[in-house]
């Protein structure tokens, strides 16, 4: 739920809100890697730089379903639609440019709701390896989350062999994402 | 006065995942 104001308020106050957005989205999605099986057996640390590193790129797989490509809109949880144009005013033009885009393509794929969360399981344990002390056991862990990604969409789709390479595809466009976005800069009012 | 904490995106998911273990410890 995002409870981007009506026009009355001033960019500032729009912008305060919609940064605070993303605290709950943040937190559900910490609640969402300790659900995957095997990620707790990871060590603290580990667990923490994948999260520090993949929570950008697995919100922006989880935003997908709120933006529409065919109309330019966004709906937020709260049920208030944004045409692109008016999110322009906060400032996040190129990163809605580009979210527009990625949920199209993701969007295409037409995934189930168990393998767009396996998706983002696998997206999360993909995400840059620097912090990473045991990398030998999320590598292990990435492995069997792609095998179980490859079989549960084979099993469904046993005559198409193009999809699972693409969503594969996907992982690099969302780490560009990552890497040209997640230095944007949200404010906090601090009376 | 109004004031305001600027962090990037990154800082602001990186602050929620540090609070979120620390308190979980």
């Amino acid at each position: 739920p995002c409870p981007v104001a009506p026009s009355s308020r001033s960019s500032q106050e729009v912008w305060e809100s919609f940064s605070q957005c993303f605290t709950p989205a943040v937190k559900e999605v910490v609640e969402f890697a300790k659900s995957i099986p095997g990620f707790q057996t990871l060590s603290q640390h580990d667990q923490v730089m994948l999260l520090k590193s993949g929570t950008f790129q697995v919100l922006m797989v989880r935003f997908c379903s709120l933006f529409d490509p065919k109309e330019r809109t966004v709906t937020f949880l709260n049920g208030q639609t944004y045409s692109l144009a008016s999110l322009r005013a906060l400032g996040m033009g190129s990163l809605l440019d580009a979210m527009f885009d990625f949920s199209e393509k993701l969007a295409s794929l037409g995934l189930e709701q168990d393998e767009m969360a396996l998706f983002m399981a696998v997206v999360l344990v993909s995400a840059d390896r620097s912090g990473i002390v045991e990398v030998g056991a999320v590598e292990q862990l990435q492995e069997n989350l792609i095998k179980a990604l490859r079989s549960l969409i084979t099993s469904r789709r046993p005559d198409d062999s193009t999809l699972f390479p693409k969503l594969l595809l996907r992982l690099p466009d969302l780490r560009t994402l990552n890497n040209q976005h997640s230095e944007k800069l949200l404010a906090f009012r601090i009376d | 006065p109004k004031t305001h904490r600027v962090m990037t995106l990154a800082d602001h998911i990186s602050h929620i995942i540090t609070q979120d273990f620390a308190r979980n410890q």
